[in-house]
């Protein structure tokens, strides 16, 4: 029997494979349960604490921290097939505190807490004098330049008329005080754009259709506007139940990144926005 | 007390190996 306090918990390196697995489970998990926004990926564990847990198995309390990709959270590209929005870009980092749970072999997600920031406008404009910053994405000008870019998608588009889920990003280009560049999600509707004549009336597809729009709006002297936009709709993904986190004494934390509580009933996934 | 030459002594200055926060994958910001 060894002398004197034994610590309750055991402490592995963070860049211990046992410790990137607890890590990478919490990842998976964010990435599941976003809310709006882009899929986040691991940039770096800052601590981790691996509990015993009675009767069987081991908690582990571990804190890290994410990058925004450039993926939206409804699109099916793997994680790894994902880019992580550079600093030029404006990046965004996640900081979470997870426990995670593994019992017989299966790690689980027992609680969640996660806030996201943007990068300083100093960092972005150290490595990128003249790039654009992210803009408040309730600012009327940003407003306008979706609607602006959504309806010409729709006007040119053959196929369903396009509905607005939800704004992503935004930027002001420095240079051109009036060109306003948009990311948006959409999803497709039951009706055909060309014959829409009150949008009101459309509905989502009962099997969801979501997709994604890019789009730059630019006003011109004369008061008119230069518009350019891409949507893409995403291939629409087979609905599978999420697991319902393992949590004996779960907790609901409000978070910054867009997390579904864990101990909310859990909807299919398709239907959390 | 003597060591061989080129054995770290005990307690000497050696590798840190620092177990948290774990590398960077990308960036910091």
């Amino acid at each position: 029997v060894p002398h004197g306090p034994m610590p309750a918990y055991r402490e592995p390196a963070c860049d211990d494979p046992e410790t990137e697995q607890a890590a990478l489970a919490a990842v998976d998990y964010i990435n599941k349960h976003l809310l709006r926004g882009y899929k986040h990926t691991l940039n770096q564990i800052d601590s981790i604490r691996v509990w015993p847990r009675r009767p069987t198995g081991e908690v582990y309390e571990v804190e890290i921290d994410t990058l925004e990709t450039t993926c939206h959270v409804r699109d099916p590209t793997p994680l790894a097939n994902c880019s992580v929005r550079q600093m030029k870009e404006h990046a965004v980092e996640g900081d979470c505190d997870f426990h995670v749970l593994k019992q017989d072999g299966q790690l689980s997600v027992l609680s969640a807490k996660c806030d996201s920031s943007p990068d300083s406008a100093e960092d972005v404009h150290r490595v990128c004098p003249n790039c654009p910053l992210l803009a408040p994405l309730n600012d009327s000008r940003v407003v306008h330049a979706v609607e602006v870019a959504l309806a010409a998608s729709n006007a040119q588009s053959n196929g369903s008329y396009l509905q607005l889920v939800e704004i992503s990003r935004a930027q002001f280009a420095p240079l051109q005080a009036a060109a306003v560049y948009v990311e948006f999600a959409v999803a497709a509707t039951d009706c055909v754009a060309k014959d829409v004549t009150d949008p009101a009336t459309c509905n989502l597809l009962a099997e969801k259709q979501y997709g994604f729009c890019r789009g730059t709006v630019t006003e011109k002297v004369d008061g008119a506007e230069d518009v350019t936009v891409t949507c893409n709709l995403f291939q629409t993904q087979p609905v599978t139940p999420q697991p319902q986190p393992e949590a004996p004494t779960p907790v609901a934390e409000a978070d910054a990144l867009g997390l579904a509580p864990v101990v909310q009933p859990e909807p299919e996934p398709l239907e959390m926005i | 007390k003597g060591v061989l030459p080129g054995t770290p002594a005990a307690g000497g200055p050696g590798p840190v190996i620092r177990p948290c926060p774990g590398r960077i994958r990308y960036f910091k910001i």
